[in-house]
């Protein structure tokens, strides 16, 4: 079973279309292994991007390095996808 | 469950209890309720539609969840539907009338192996499971797969993109017999495919930037409908087409079945409001449900109010 310990989910709120440009070249990175959970579209709808650990920290230099603002929507995957399969198995058991 | 009174709706199910929860539904509701099956996924998983009639050749209502294996409030939403319908119907006035003159549709998991794989080996799986010659990489989009656009800007050529189309238009069967049941019935008035997350109500077009036709008649009603499903919870929508609110995107359902002449054809975006994205807590299933009900009804009774 794929698992995604460590990984995270960060809401990137662009300022303008050259950051939206910047976030594109981002996804055609495929090495990183990044996953939009909504793409980069307009500097009015905020990007979502599910970052595996591997590449956490590369992709924060580079948010940081472009001041692009983003803050962290999901600490860590695995931990909430755990809480969800705990709600399921306590179902079945009940 | 004994029966889909006791099934618990506040909770994510497996692919086995949602067909089971079917089966139990039908068995209680034979009068109104049967189970139709449209087709095999690659993977050969029935693809289950339940049909809600009261009468022979009625026009139809269909609705969909799931086409996207990880949107698992959606799959969720849908079970709820089912059970709202059968619950209300002969309670509710204006879904006793609807039911009274079309029948609905509804097709809770449209990729069931996406939605077995999810539970079986990644939570996050979005697209179908069937492999792709010469390539190490699975799935097709089926929502990049349908003949409107098709291969267009807005759609990945490439298999190991979650956007990726497929070889070609209807290449996969989960797409292909929604295509042959929509093209078989031929009186398919309001076609509603239901997605997570962005809480959004889009119609045609994603893949070209022309207006559609009844481009101003799709954005009122859209507008009601976000406005009923905003007055439960204060869940805000917003609203428009696919093109101008998102993003292009080809190869689109909506667009395939607008272009067919189903003159109301909607794509939700439900819940989340920033904080889970596709893994919503289950405790925000029924909330998520009831919201949409809301707006799902008024579409509804708009295409019975407004034959054509």
């Amino acid at each position: 079973k794929k698992t995604f310990e460590g990984d995270q989910v960060l809401r990137i709120t662009p300022k303008d279309e050259a950051q939206i440009s910047l976030l594109r070249e981002l996804s055609e990175q495929e090495h990183l292994g990044l996953d939009f959970w909504r793409e980069p579209v307009h500097e009015s709808l905020p990007v979502d991007v599910h970052v595996p650990f591997h590449s956490l920290q590369g992709v924060r230099a580079f948010l940081g390095y472009h001041q692009i603002q983003y803050n962290v929507m999901i600490m860590d995957v695995q931990d909430l996808l755990d809480d969800e399969e705990r709600e399921m198995v306590k179902y079945r058991s009940f | 469950p004994r029966s889909t009174d006791d099934f618990v709706y506040t909770n994510y199910h497996d692919l086995n209890s949602i067909y089971s929860f079917m089966d139990m539904l039908v068995a209680e509701n034979s009068n109104l309720v049967s189970k139709i099956v449209i087709g095999q996924s690659y993977e050969n998983r029935p693809l289950n539609v339940l049909k809600f009639s009261t009468g022979a050749n009625r026009p139809g209502i269909w609705i969909d969840t799931g086409i996207h294996s990880r949107e698992w409030v959606t799959q969720a939403s849908g079970i709820w539907f089912s059970k709202k319908i059968v619950t209300d119907y002969g309670r509710d006035p204006v879904l006793t009338d609807i039911l009274n003159n079309y029948d609905i549709f509804l097709e809770i998991v449209t990729n069931p192996d996406g939605f077995a794989y999810t539970h079986s080996r990644d939570r996050m799986w979005r697209k179908t499971r069937k492999p792709n010659s010469g390539s190490s990489c699975v799935g097709v989009d089926p929502n990049r797969n349908w003949d409107a656009g098709f291969g267009g800007a807005g759609s990945s050529s490439s298999p190991c993109t979650e956007t990726y189309r497929g070889p070609s238009a209807h290449s996969e069967p989960e797409v292909k017999a929604i295509v042959d049941f929509v093209k078989s019935h031929g009186k398919i008035k309001a076609f509603v495919s239901i997605h997570s997350y962005s809480q959004m109500l889009l119609y045609p077009y994603g893949y070209t930037s022309t207006p559609a036709k009844d481009q101003a008649e799709l954005h009122e009603l859209a507008r009601k409908a976000i406005t009923s499903l905003q007055s439960l919870y204060n869940t805000r929508y917003t609203y428009g087409s696919i093109i101008s609110t998102i993003y292009q995107a080809s190869g689109g359902t909506i667009d395939w079945t607008y272009n067919q002449g189903i003159k109301y054809s909607y794509t939700f975006e439900l819940r989340d409001t920033g904080r889970y994205g596709f893994i919503l807590p289950a405790n925000q299933i029924v909330p998520t449900a009831e919201e949409t009900w809301l707006a799902l009804m008024a579409i509804m009774e708009h295409t019975k109010n407004n034959p054509y």
